[in-house]
């Protein structure tokens, strides 16, 4: 575990609690794409099949357990609660999520390091979170107005995978047989997506204004 | 040990 992981980590968890805390204390989940909440649940519910059979440490597993239920948790409540489903963004929300879920797996069933179920679905986790954000980012441009936790939600996110790509960067030159193609690739493209979204943040930010997003 | 592996991350 380096500093820039246990960052990464840190703001990745950042990102779920403002979430959380915006449906919690508004009872509201307007500019919240439901699409991308469920495609973080498939990818996380993907990867962590090796919750079942390997054990790495306690931190591990415990944000593990912790990025699973949170991910169902926020999906249970945009779709079944009912006050927050009253504020879903349905009409705005119309990304065809299930095709970056297609997409992504016969990406996995081409480039992966073993013809194993699991290593399969770790590839597919990888590149559908690569793309989970997509849905997100399209309701922001579509609504144009950005409430202060969403815009910190979307933040916190892309400060996570800025945090991983320093940890990679690190990783490579402290570790040796650092296996990191298929991750640090995706890293780099769900990386790249946010980056129209943090110039916009960061202007509303310089200039003490709200954040817009222009159409 | 183990060669260190992205997999370890989350």
């Amino acid at each position: 575990m380096n500093i820039f992981r246990l960052a990464g980590d840190m703001t990745h968890l950042m990102s779920i609690l403002v979430l959380l805390l915006k449906i919690y204390a508004t009872k509201s989940c307007s500019g919240i794409s439901l699409k991308t909440q469920e495609l973080y649940a498939v990818v996380f519910l993907a990867r962590y099949l090796d919750l079942l059979t390997d054990f790495f440490s306690l931190y591990n597993t415990v944000m593990k357990v912790v990025f699973i239920v949170s991910s169902l948790a926020i999906v249970w409540c945009m779709r079944y609660h009912r006050a927050v489903r009253r504020t879903y963004d349905r009409e705005l929300d119309t990304f065809r999520h299930y095709f970056l879920i297609l997409g992504s797996f016969v990406l996995a069933l081409i480039f992966h390091e073993k013809f194993t179920v699991r290593e399969i679905f770790w590839a597919f986790s990888i590149y559908l979170e690569a793309v989970a954000i997509l849905p997100q980012l399209v309701l922001l441009q579509r609504s144009g107005n950005v409430d202060n936790l969403t815009g910190q939600y979307v933040f916190f996110l892309g400060a996570y995978r800025g945090f991983y790509i320093l940890n990679w960067i690190y990783r490579y030159f402290t570790e040796a047989h650092f296996g990191r193609w298929i991750a640090s690739i995706s890293g780099l493209v769900q990386t790249a997506l946010y980056a129209d979204f943090f110039y916009y943040y960061f202007l509303s930010w310089k200039n003490n204004a709200k954040l817009k997003l222009p159409a | 040990a183990e060669p260190s592996s992205v997999k370890d991350e989350l």
